[in-house]
This record gives C-alpha cells, sequence and structure tokens, in this order.
C-alpha cells in the first residue's frame, strides 16, 4: 500500500503540522530557516522536497510519500512558482509511463501524485490571483483538494461565509477538486457518512500533534490559548476528522484508482497523441 | 487637530478592522467583493483609497485621515506593487512643499503620512520578501510601525518567537521602525510607560468592533470562538491597548512632530538639491 500526497501553499500555513496530525507523527520537519539573504531577494526559487515514512494505518503498513514545494508562494514574483509543481507531477506521469512499458514490468512503483491538498490562506475575503493560477494547472491532473489552512483564525460564521465565497470562485474559474463518484452503489450508511463529508468541502482545518489539557480537564491535541483550546479532533472546533476519512480512511482507493484509471490515463494519452 | 495614517498589507489581515477598532467606529468599510474576473488576472492593480473621519477623542476634535492601498501585494507577480504606496507618501511631500513656497500660506493642510502601519501576516516563520521589500522602500519617509495582523492565530509562545525572528530580520536588513525618542525628558512614570510599550515590538494585534459575551458573563469587544472568546482590550490577549496608547494617545503629537522636523525636511532638502 502506498499513498503520495503533495501538500502546497505558501509558508507557515500549517502544512507540515496538517500532515504530522493526519498520520500522527512527526513526518515533516518544521521548515528550515530560510536563509537572510534569501528573504529579501525578489525571486525565492521553489524546490520539490519528498519525504518519506511508514505508516500503520490500524494494522495495515502504508508507505507514506509526502511532497512539498518550499518557496512556493514566497517570491515578490511569482509567476512561474507553479510551474515546478507542474513539472513533477508530470515527470511522475512520466516515470510511470516509463516503467510501464517496459518488457520486465515486475516492480513499476506508483510514484504518481495521489492526492494534492492545496492550502487556501484564511484572509475571510476569496481566493486569491495565485490561488487560482496555481489550481487550474493542477486540477486535470490530480485529485485536487483545497483546504482552509489555519481555519481557528475564523469564527464560524466566517467559515460559513468564506466557503460559500470559495466554492463560488472555484465554479465561476472551472476548477475540478476531488469529488468521491462512486457512492451510489454503496449501502445507505455509507452514502450518508459521504454526504456529510461533501457538504464541508472544503473542509476548514486546524493541525497541532501537541497534547494540551482542556479548560475541563481532558488532554487532547489541540493549540492552547489564553482564551481557550482549540481540539483538532473536535468536530465542532473545525474539519480535521472529515479530511482524515477522505485523505486516509474512506477514499484512499477512490484517490489511487481515479489517478491510475482517469488523470493518468488522460495524460498518457494527450503525450503520446503529440 | 489631524492625523494621517497609512495602513498597507495583503487583503485579509484586518487592516479595516483594526482602524476601526482603534476608533471605535466604522470608519473603513470591509473591502468590497473583488471582481471575479480581477481574481483570476496576474496583476492586480494597487490602488490608493482615502478615507475622512472627525473623531472625538477625549473632547478634543480629531480629523483623521486612513489612507489604503488595496490590490497591494494581491497579485502573482507583486513587482511593482510598492510604487504606489511610495507615490503616494511622495506626493503628500510635493503637496505640503509647494504649499509652503506659497506667499500666502494661512491655509496650509497637512496631509503628509504621520503614521504608516504594515501589516505582517502571522505565518509564525519570519518576513517575506514582499514585507522587507515594501519596508526597506518607505521607512526612511514615514513613521513605520509593523503590526503582526490577527495575532490570535498564535499561541503566547509563537508569538514570542516569531516577535524575536522579526526583529532580526528589521535589524539584519537594516529597516527603521519608529522610535518614541524624547522620553528622556518626560518624568519616571512616562518613561517606564513608553519601556513598556517598546516592550512590545512589534506589536501582536486583534482588532473588533463586535461586542461578545465572555464565559464569565462580561460584555466586552472581541471574537467569539466554540473554544473562547478573545478579548480585544485585554493586555493578556493581545497587544491592541499598546498600539492605541502608540498611535492616538501618548505619541501622537511626537508622530507629527518627527514627519515635520526629519522626514519632511529630509526629503524637501533631497529634493531641492537635485
Ligand atoms: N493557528 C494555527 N496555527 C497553526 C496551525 N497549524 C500550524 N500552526 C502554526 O503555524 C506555524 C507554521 O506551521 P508549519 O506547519 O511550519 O507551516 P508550513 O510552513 O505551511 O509547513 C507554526 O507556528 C505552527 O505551530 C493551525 O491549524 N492553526
Ligand atoms: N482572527 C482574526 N480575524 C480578524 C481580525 N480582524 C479582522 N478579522 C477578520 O478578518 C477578515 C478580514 O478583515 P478586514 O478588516 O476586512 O481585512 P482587510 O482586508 O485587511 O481590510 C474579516 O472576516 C474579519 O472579521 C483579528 O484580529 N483576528
Amino acid at each position: 500500500f502506498s499513498l503520495n500526497i503533495m501538500a502546497v501553499g505558501e509558508a507557515g500555513l500549517g502544512k507540515a503540522t496538517l500532515i504530522n496530525t493526519l498520520f500522527n507523527r512527526e513526518i515533516l520537519k518544521k521548515e528550515v530557516e530560510v536563509e537572510e539573504e534569501q528573504e529579501s531577494s525578489e525571486t525565492v526559487s521553489v524546490k520539490i522536497k519528498n519525504t518519506t515514512a511508514e505508516i500503520d494505518e490500524d494494522g495495515v503498513k502504508l508507505k507514506l510519500n509526502v511532497i512539498t514545494a518550499p518557496g512556493f508562494g514566497e517570491s515578490v514574483n511569482n509567476v512561474n512558482s507553479w510551474k515546478i509543481i507542474v513539472d513533477e507531477i508530470n515527470s511522475r506521469f512520466d516515470s510511470f509511463l516509463e516503467a510501464e512499458s517496459r518488457i520486465n514490468r515486475s516492480t513499476v512503483n506508483d510514484e504518481r501524485v495521489h492526492a494534492f491538498l492545496y492550502f487556501i490562506e484564511p484572509t475571510g475575503h476569496s481566493l486569491r490571483a495565485l490561488d487560482i493560477t496555481l489550481m487550474k494547472q493542477v486540477h486535470e491532473k490530480v485529485n485536487l483538494i483545497p483546504v482552509i489552512a489555519k481555519s481557528d483564525t475564523l469564527t464560524g460564521e466566517e467559515i460559513a461565509e468564506f466557503k460559500q465565497r470559495i466554492l463560488e470562485d472555484i465554479k465561476y474559474q472551472g476548477i475540478k477538486t476531488f469529488q468521491p463518484l462512486d457512492f451510489e452503489n454503496d449501502e445507505e450508511e455509507t452514502v450518508l457518512n459521504t454526504k456529510q463529508i461533501l457538504s464541508k468541502f472544503p473542509f476548514a482545518v486546524v493541525g497541532s500533534t501537541k497534547e494540551v489539557e482542556t479548560p475541563d480537564g481532558r488532554i487532547v491535541r489541540g493549540r492552547s490559548y489564553p482564551w481557550g483550546v482549540i481540539e483538532v479532533d473536535n468536530e465542532d472546533h473545525n474539519d480535521f476528522i472529515k479530511l482524515r476519512q477522505l485523505l486516509v480512511r474512506n477514499f484512499l482507493e477512490e484517490l489511487k484508482e481515479h489517478t491510475a484509471n482517469t488523470l493518468y490515463e488522460n495524460y498518457r494519452t494527450e503525450k503520446l497523441n503529440r
């Protein structure tokens, strides 16, 4: 079992923290301090970083690859920051295409991106130009799952308005996000669960691997502020549980199948036709 | 009495809210929704907007001008977004220079920027390339007061680390921020107060004009979350009170004098020498 997740968004949106929270392990280190000199340069180059971890999910061993793009969105001029990301997605399709066409195919390693988490800054307003540019460049190559990062910045009311606005932007821009499709064939309970998950799109998430004590004495994963404790695993506080269900529990197979049967096949057809 | 404040930073950092909170009045409206089409264009133009309000501060009438720059930092390519802001500062110096050299000077209107609030995104990491670029362009023309926006995103520990990192960046980049200077001549209590204010630089602020009820039944200005209520005017929750003291109460005269006697004079000398 393998899972390749790409996590993209500007620095400081809690990407490393969220990945570690999803698998409850220190997989990604907090970003290394940016060089003082590089900070003021107008173009910060985007790098691709691949981090591997062996995860135990309910007794099943999962080989997890997390692909990140430090530097994305950090320049004064970000016009090309999406290219490096698209190149990475394409090169993983190319490796698979090449391996698939060999005579001996017994050890084809699937490194294609199965899920693409895009982190939206919690401005409370609407999507930004770079968000739209990036998502339009990748949505036909990956299962795109936009999330509202650090959603504890927003009140319940602000989250509802922001989600509404984001969905309108996504529709207007023709951006395709991952839709779990085949639930018409499932049992009623699964259909209801899937509908509940979908109703929370785009997920407003909070991440933390720290254990803190709530005012009523429970020990939970969360963030402790002078005015209260936000709990990661509390569905009244944020949509983390829903994201974990989508990504790791209920739709892992569907994400991989959609990548293999549709996204990759479309890429392959288009490439071989050129 | 007049006060001209420029408030700059990317969209959604709570600038409008903070200005309204500082004067407890709806001075700035929440940003008009950005046109759907403009959102995806790669260059969003920066506009300058001037909003005027008559404020009653302890029985003293204050004519407040708030200058904002919607569009700043919103493009994919922000290489020129600071130019419009610098041009605005310069043109206000030029108007004063021109008015000052007229024969009839009885009605010189002081429209020079007395304070420049720069809003830093609460990433928790460090200053970004655009932050540094902008601040270096304006710090010798205005009293620069950087603030950490929406600081309720950060825990107490994260705020301390972030402030430290920002101060290091500011020092390394040679960025000059407003330093209240003449307190050696003041009484001991004022000196202590000024030192306390300075020790909180850069201020980590939260804004809200909404009245909400705390768990222990008090009605306060703040933001109500499922996990607690953050209070704007509570110094254990954020530095808003300190910012208000700096900007509106204790240093209003010093901000204006420093603009008139130093920043403007330097500009004038340099301009007349060309
Ligand atoms: N408010 C808030 N802060 C968070 C959250 N997740 C992470 N952070 C903090 O944000 C900062 C940056 O997190 P990091 O995971 O390094 O972000 P990255 O640069 O996107 O990988 C750290 O101080 C984290 O503790 C969250 O859900 N809410
Ligand atoms: N978490 C948090 N949100 C804030 C704060 N101030 C304003 N907001 C919210 O942030 C969003 C954008 O605020 P606005 O003042 O329009 O930001 P501007 O675009 O910078 O002028 C709104 O939903 C505000 O309610 C704050 O101090 N903390």
